[in-house]
C-alpha cells in the first residue's frame, strides 16, 4: 500500500506536515507554511523484495533470481524511498534579502522494497 | 519514546519532536546554511509585496531539462541601503551571502527605482548606474556604466534598468558587497531629488542565477 495505515506492518509510507509556525521558523520562511517531512517504514519480507509500491516489473525480476537462487532471508530488502519531489521555497536570508529556490528530491511521495 | 514514561501521547510527542527537528536539519543542509538566518532588520510587508510582484512578473520558466542539469536555479531580491556618495550622487549598497565554492553564473539582474521626474521637464535629462569598485571607490573611483537612459517627462514612477552582463563579474568574485552609484546629468534636478531611495520606496535588485554546487557529480555518482 502506498500510505501506511493500522491494519499493515508492510512497508508503506509514513506522512507527516511540519508547519514552520510549530517551529518558529515561520519569521524567515516566507513561503510554503511548512512541508511534509513523509518517510518510508514497515517490513520487506522476501516475497516482497523489489516490490517498490507501484509497478511491480521490477519485484518480478528479483521475485523470480531470488526463486532461481534459492536465496535465503541472508539478504535484506528494505523499505526505501522510490519517488520524490522538489520543494519551492521563498525565505529570508541573513542579509534579508529574498531568496526563492526548488529543493530537490525533497517530499517522499512514494516508498517500496529495495 | 523508549524513555519516555508509559503514555500513548508521550510517544506521539516524541516522534512529533524527532520530525521537526529532522524538518529543521533538512531544510538548513538542502538550502546550504550553518544555521537558520537572525534577520538584520525588518523588511517592510509593502516592499516585499512589491518586490515579489516583479519577481512573478519576470519568472524564470523551468525549461525541459532543468531536471537534468546539475544547476540549481536561484531568484534573488535585495533591498539596498542608500550611501551618500558626491553631492551630484547617490550610492546603493546591497549585501549577499557567499558560499565558496558556488559558482554563480547570472542569468537576469534588474535594478527597480521609484524616479520623479519633474513634469515641466524640459532639458534633457540622463540617469547613469556605475558599478563601484572596492570599499570607498564610490567618488568617481574605478567604475563600471552598468546603464544609462535618457528621463522624460512621464518617466515618473517604478522603472527597472537591466545590469544582467555587467554583474556577472561581480558574482563570479569574492566580494560580498555589491556598490552602485546612480548619477544624472542635465539641468533637471540632482539624483536625491529624481531618485526616492526612502524606506517606503526602497530600491531592489531581482536577479535570476544557476548555481552549479561543488561536488554535485559526486553526490550523483
Amino acid at each position: 500500500s502506498l500510505r501506511c495505515s493500522q491494519n499493515s506492518n508492510l512497508c508503506c509510507r509514513k506522512d507527516y506536515y511540519v508547519d514552520f509556525r510549530d517551529i518558529g521558523w515561520n519569521d524567515w520562511i516566507i513561503k510554503p507554511e511548512g512541508y511534509q517531512i513523509n518517510y518510508c517504514v514497515g517490513q520487506c519480507p522476501l516475497h516482497v523484495a523489489g516490490s517498490p509500491g507501484m509497478a511491480s516489473s521490477f519485484h518480478t525480476a528479483v521475485f523470480n533470481l531470488v526463486k532461481a537462487n534459492n536465496i535465503q532471508a541472508s539478504g535484506h530488502s528494505c523499505c526505501v524511498p522510490t519517488r520524490r519531489r522538489p520543494l519551492s521555497v521563498l525565505y529570508f536570508d541573513r542579509n534579508s534579502n529574498i531568496v526563492k529556490t526548488d529543493i530537490p528530491d525533497m517530499i517522499v511521495d512514494a516508498c517500496g522494497c529495495s | 519514546a523508549a524513555a519516555e514514561p508509559r503514555c500513548p501521547s508521550c510517544a506521539a510527542g516524541a516522534e512529533r519532536r524527532l520530525l521537526e527537528e529532522a524538518a529543521k536539519r533538512q531544510l538548513l543542509e538542502k538550502l546550504r546554511l550553518r544555521e537558520r538566518p537572525r534577520l538584520a532588520h525588518a523588511v517592510p510587508r509593502a516592499a516585499v509585496a512589491r518586490a515579489l510582484r516583479r519577481l512573478q512578473a519576470g519568472g524564470a520558466r523551468r525549461g525541459p531539462d532543468d531536471d537534468e542539469e546539475e544547476e540549481r536555479g536561484y531568484e534573488i531580491i535585495s533591498f539596498a541601503e542608500p550611501e551618500p556618495t558626491s553631492p551630484s550622487g547617490l550610492g546603493l549598497r546591497f549585501q549577499f551571502s557567499r558560499t565558496q565554492d558556488q559558482d554563480v553564473h547570472i542569468l537576469q539582474a534588474q535594478l527597480w527605482l521609484y524616479l520623479r521626474v519633474p513634469r515641466d521637464l524640459v532639458a534633457s535629462l540622463t540617469l547613469r548606474i556605475f558599478l563601484a569598485g572596492g570599499e570607498g571607490d564610490l567618488v568617481g573611483g574605478n567604475r563600471t556604466l552598468l546603464s544609462e537612459r535618457r528621463l522624460s517627462a512621464k518617466g515618473s514612477g517604478w522603472r527597472a534598468f537591466t545590469l544582467t552582463p555587467a554583474l556577472q563579474s561581480f558574482f563570479g568574485g569574492e566580494r560580498r558587497t555589491l556598490r552602485l552609484e546612480l548619477e544624472s546629468r542635465g539641468n533637471g534636478g540632482d539624483i536625491i531629488a529624481i531618485v526616492n531611495a526612502s524606506r517606503s520606496h526602497q530600491p531592489f535588485l531581482v536577479a535570476k542565477a544557476k548555481v552549479r554546487e561543488p561536488g554535485h557529480h559526486v553526490a550523483k555518482r
